[in-house]
């Protein structure tokens, strides 16, 4: 149900438990705790065990908009194909440089896919931009994103996987934050499906003038500064390990639920047996 | 009083095939339990619910078991066995027999945030088993 356990945190777990939760259930279940029940001692365990590294509150407050969103998508009876997924993980960019001009701005990212497991696949990925902007100004710009693969020395010389996308960025003078949502799972597909733990992402953005007039004036270019926050990736996967709920659940799942035909027969002698004495005839 | 009542009292209709009773019994029930992942231990991992219902099973199975519950021939024999022959088997117990899933927000070790839909988080029917 829970995370697989790695050996460091497997080793966490097998450490002396001092916790409640782990004592009153080790002795019942012992060796035999399945994959649930260990990851959730585990994670119980593991609280001070190893320093958990906290995500921006921005992106906590995205995740529980989804989270709310998917709660009433999942509940309505004709809820949309769109929500398939019964995952979505996001997932920060561990280190970066950026090269940046007045038009473009050039970010080298990778990112951890160390948590997406095998059984998880790939329905859509979205490179997620954060842009702050003062209240003050609005903007309108065409821009263009590029992303490239980088290999690593050791493998190819040169990268072939290769992808680009535009997409318009417009913002009106009240908003405060916007999040800027870009499709990138035509590209991102195979490198996920090969599982990878790591993935190094070339990002080449350029921003042009959106050339539309709004209200006799010529909307600003979107400032290049607002891209300095590198983008998450947000991943929607389909989880179809046993753990995860399925929304179409295998046939195999549902076969088990129909009564046994030996029931029905059981019961009938049984309350034949049980309507009174036999009468004085003993059956051999 | 009444709200100890709400507490413990059992969930309405929990199985959909059994008669409903004017007078309370002690045969086998959903009941509510109401918690909060802090009070879990994992808070620190999962964000969003903060509380949530599993509910939980509890109370006698009766002898008309199958018709209420829909045991197995095994269960019925179980308890011809404990109430006849030996006392020293066990009665069948009260379970679980039905689960909703349930959406969670979870921080990972590494830092990112998943959201999960998982199975069997709340028991919906019991069962005697």
């Amino acid at each position: 149900l829970f995370p697989h356990a790695s050996p460091a945190e497997a080793a966490a777990a097998t450490a002396v438990p001092d916790e409640p939760l782990v004592d009153s259930v080790m002795p019942y279940y012992g060796s035999r705790l399945s994959l649930k029940l260990k990851a959730l001692s585990e994670q119980s365990v593991g609280r001070e065990a190893r320093p958990r590294l906290r995500p921006e509150s921005r992106y906590v407050r995205y995740m529980k908009r989804l989270y709310k969103i998917s709660l009433k998508q999942g509940r309505r009876p004709d809820r949309s194909a769109s929500h398939v997924y019964n995952t979505v993980r996001l997932i920060a960019p561990r280190d970066e440089c950026l090269e940046r001009s007045e038009e473009s701005s050039m970010q080298d990212l990778s990112y951890s896919l160390d948590r997406v497991r095998a059984q998880e696949q790939l329905l859509k990925s979205i490179l997620l931009y954060s842009l702050d902007k003062d209240q003050a100004t609005s903007f309108a710009s065409l821009c263009n994103l590029d992303v490239k693969e980088q290999e690593h020395a050791g493998q190819k010389l040169c990268s072939t996987m290769h992808h680009s996308v535009s997409f318009r960025v417009r913002s009106e003078k009240r908003s405060r934050r916007i999040w800027v949502e870009i499709d990138v799972t035509t590209f991102l597909h195979p490198i996920i499906r090969s599982q990878k733990k790591e993935i190094h992402l070339l990002i080449n953005l350029t921003c042009a003038e959106n050339g539309e007039e709004v209200g006799g004036s010529q909307e600003r270019r979107v400032p290049m500064e607002l891209f300095l926050r590198s983008p998450s990736l947000l991943l929607y996967l389909n989880d179809t390990s046993e753990v995860a709920y399925q929304r179409w659940p295998s046939s195999a799942r549902s076969e088990s639920l129909r009564p046994s035909l030996v029931m029905n027969n059981f019961l009938s002698l049984l309350k034949s047996k049980q309507k009174g004495p036999m009468h004085g005839r003993r059956r051999p | 009083s009444k709200r100890d009542a709400a507490v413990t009292s059992p969930v309405a209709n929990p199985t959909a095939h059994s008669p409903r009773y004017d007078f309370p019994t002690d045969d086998c029930e959903l009941y509510d339990f109401r918690v909060s992942f802090s009070q879990l231990k994992l808070d620190h991992w999962i964000i969003a619910p903060q509380k949530y219902n599993p509910r939980y099973c509890k109370g006698i199975c009766p002898r008309a078991m199958q018709s209420i519950y829909g045991s197995p021939v095994h269960t019925i024999v179980q308890n011809i066995i404990y109430e006849q022959l030996d006392s020293s088997v066990p009665r069948p117990s009260c379970v679980p027999s039905e689960y909703k899933p349930l959406s969670v927000l979870i921080i990972e070790s590494d830092g990112s945030i998943a959201y999960k839909e998982y199975e069997e988080m709340i028991a919906t029917k019991c069962t005697c088993r």
